[in-house]
């Protein structure tokens, strides 16, 4: 453990609180994509297998029994409970998940997982996993384009999308320093290639996030 | 032991 990868599950978990009191206190969804919560959702569910399998550390479970069920709790909240469920506009949130999100990565996973390691090391908990992070890196895509479409972007909502990609950029800071100070560390790169693009898609957002946070203003996308 | 990048990560 360092301290950018501290900082960086530090920061995923306080964006899940930011989204869950967001909910709480607004009582609507608005802006809200439920279908990234819902690959999300996926991308721990499939990864974590690894916990009836290998035990790495307390922090390590507990952290992901957390993300499970905080993700879950965040879809059953907008999907579930009233009056935030009727405000979730579906036809806002319209991504097309299965055929641009899950199918490709499955296939994608399946393909590198089989050249990686040959029929011989064919492994399903392997094969979930390398699912697992090609989904993580194009997961906030839906909340991205629902973000587009508002265009007006609520405090909160902002806060917790900033949270998610410090969160990833920090994870990058975490690699280059487990590179260059732990024994016996080795590459993953298609854990970095992931890593780097889900980090790049938080770019634009993280200008306009910026510049509102500096002019003070209200925070609004270009059409 | 080996620890490869991502796998013990959460």
């Amino acid at each position: 453990m360092n301290i950018f990868r501290l900082a960086g599950d530090m920061s995923h978990v306080f964006s899940i609180l930011v989204l869950l009191l967001r909910l709480r206190v607004a009582k609507n969804a608005q802006g809200i994509s439920v279908r990234t919560h819902e690959l999300f959702l996926i991308v721990f569910l499939t990864r974590y297998l690894d916990l009836f399998t290998t035990f790495y550390s307390l922090y390590n479970s507990i952290m992901k029994i957390l993300y499970i069920v905080s993700t879950a709790s965040i879809i059953y909240t907008i999907k579930f409970q009233e009056p935030i469920k009727s405000t979730y506009d579906k036809s806002q949130d319209s991504f097309l998940y299965w055929q641009f999100a899950v199918a490709p990565c499955a296939v994608l996973a399946s393909v590198t997982h089989l050249i990686g390691s040959g029929i011989s090391g064919f492994s399903f908990i392997e094969l979930l996993w390398t699912f697992s992070i090609y989904l993580e890196s194009i997961a906030i895509l839906p909340q991205l384009i629902v973000l587009q479409r508002y265009r007006e972007v609520e405090n909160l909502t902002g806060n917790y999308i900033f949270f998610m990609g410090a969160y990833r950029f920090l994870y990058i800071l975490n690699w280059i320093y487990r590179a260059n100070f732990e024994a016996h560390y080795q590459h993953h790169w298609v854990v970095y290639i992931c890593g780097v693009l889900q980090t790049l898609l938080y770019v634009d957002f993280f200008y306009y996030y910026f510049k509102s946070k500096k002019s003070g203003g209200r925070f609004t996308l270009p059409t | 032991a080996k620890v490869t990048a991502g796998k013990d990560e959460l």
